[in-house]
């Protein structure tokens, strides 16, 4: 019997420490919390490893802190596109998804399509691949609901320094990186 | 991006990876989340393995894989591995971050400049940090 262990990651350098608000940062120690509980939920009661490294990753969709699912970062044109992927090392099969829009947790698509069809379609993109999601009852939401305040100040400050000739192609400078 | 990496009881491996890309991409850019290889890996036995940062980079490094594969064929430790794998990217020019596990619980969490991160074991205590 292995001793079971979950670690996660909610983004690297992205908010530079002395900008960091204290309540800020208390609550994404208490989103990854959130998390790490979500996950051990699964893994502690004997549940696979895949399914913990999901719920874990689900968790930190479902919150506006993280730039996943609700909360994801917006592109050039104002809208959101996600993607999400899952590897079981058991089987070393996996189930990814790109260009999503609606899909409520890109990581729950991942899931079912390692589970229903690794090894003939692994990887799905866009409409169809979440079609495939609503098929198997995934919640699907609107793209507001992935939208928030704080993002789109983020889109409007990129959008801006995109206009700046000096830096127009560095967008290093501008919020998370994926 | 958020992602995490699990041993479970049984000794098994996984890793998962999710993200939104990054601010203001052309709506038809892919990023190394959805890519095995390179921001997600898994094999049991040796490594789980999620990334977070500058794409492209983690694409051209084919981060997740390159960490399994000094473990695999150098006999690296996952901390060394993933240490190594992350200045490479550096090295190119980008930055960010790698949570990579291996199948004694052995875990490392390198980053460029801080990362959200946490763990949790059999106390079921989580631990978490930012920088």
């Amino acid at each position: 019997m292995a001793k079971p262990i979950l670690v996660i990651h909610g983004g690297a350098g992205i908010i530079p420490r002395e900008s960091l608000t204290p309540e800020m940062r208390q609550k994404f120690l208490e989103g990854l919390e959130n998390a790490l509980k979500a996950g051990w939920n699964k893994l502690g009661t004997g549940c696979s490893a895949t399914d913990s490294v999901a719920a874990a990753v689900a968790c930190m969709e479902d919150s506006p802190l993280f730039n996943a699912g609700c909360g994801s970062v917006f592109t050039r044109a104002g809208s959101i596109r996600m993607e999400a992927s899952i590897m079981d090392g058991a089987t070393r099969q996996f189930g990814a998804a790109t260009q999503l829009k609606s899909t409520k947790n890109p990581i729950q698509l991942a899931q079912l399509i390692l589970e229903k069809q690794p090894n003939t379609h692994g990887f799905l993109c866009g409409e169809e691949a979440e079609e495939f999601g609503a098929l198997h009852n995934l919640p699907q939401e609107p793209q507001e609901y992935f939208k928030t305040e704080r993002r789109w100040k983020q889109h409007l400050e990129g959008l801006e320094l995109d206009k700046r000739p000096q830096v127009s192609e560095d967008f290093s400078v501008v919020g998370p990186k994926g | 991006t958020v992602g995490a990496v699990a041993l479970d009881v049984q000794g098994n491996l996984a890793a998962a990876t999710s993200t939104g890309g990054k601010t203001n991409k052309m709506s038809s850019r892919l990023g190394d989340t959805p890519l095995i290889g390179c921001g997600t890996y898994a094999e049991n036995g040796l490594v789980a393995c999620s990334g977070t940062g500058d794409g492209e980079f983690f694409i051209r490094s084919v981060a997740s894989y390159d960490i399994a594969a000094q473990m695999k064929y150098g006999g690296k430790s996952v901390q060394d591995a993933s240490k190594f794998t992350l200045k490479s990217i550096e090295d190119l020019g980008g930055s960010g971050g790698l949570i990579a596990l291996d199948s004694e619980g052995r875990f490392a969490m390198p980053n460029s400049g801080g990362m959200f991160r946490g763990w949790i074991g059999q106390d079921g205590v989580p631990h978490t940090a930012i920088f």
